[in-house]
């Protein structure tokens, strides 16, 4: 099914996407 | 009860993104964040036309806090 291949990959790329954001805010303390 | 929390942080990576303090995050907004987040261009367009439910090419805090919660939570919030 293409429709759930498609969504999938949206949702997995969110998924990065705020994964990403999460570790930023927690993982660089900064000068 | 982590509703709150997850607003806080909505907000919070919402500002992240909308760098000029617009109050809405634009596609070049997104693409900025190429460098800064280890995802490329194409899935930086990606999130943004997936988190732009309505296509207008404006992203607000609105879109991204659902956006959030289904990331969060599932597909449970409609």
């Amino acid at each position: 099914d293409p429709n759930m291949k498609a969504g999938t990959t949206s949702e997995g790329v969110l998924a990065n996407f705020f994964n990403s954001l999460l570790s930023k805010k927690t993982g660089s303390p900064g000068p | 009860p982590g509703q709150h929390t997850m607003l806080g942080k909505a907000h919070e990576f919402f500002q992240i993104c909308d760098i000029e303090d617009k109050g809405f995050i634009t596609r070049r907004d997104m693409q900025r964040l190429h460098g800064e987040l280890p995802l490329s261009l194409e899935e930086l367009e990606n999130v943004f036309d997936t988190l732009d439910a309505d296509g207008n090419g404006c992203l607000t805090l609105e879109e991204f806090t659902t956006g959030f919660s289904q990331f969060l939570y599932g597909d449970q919030i409609s």
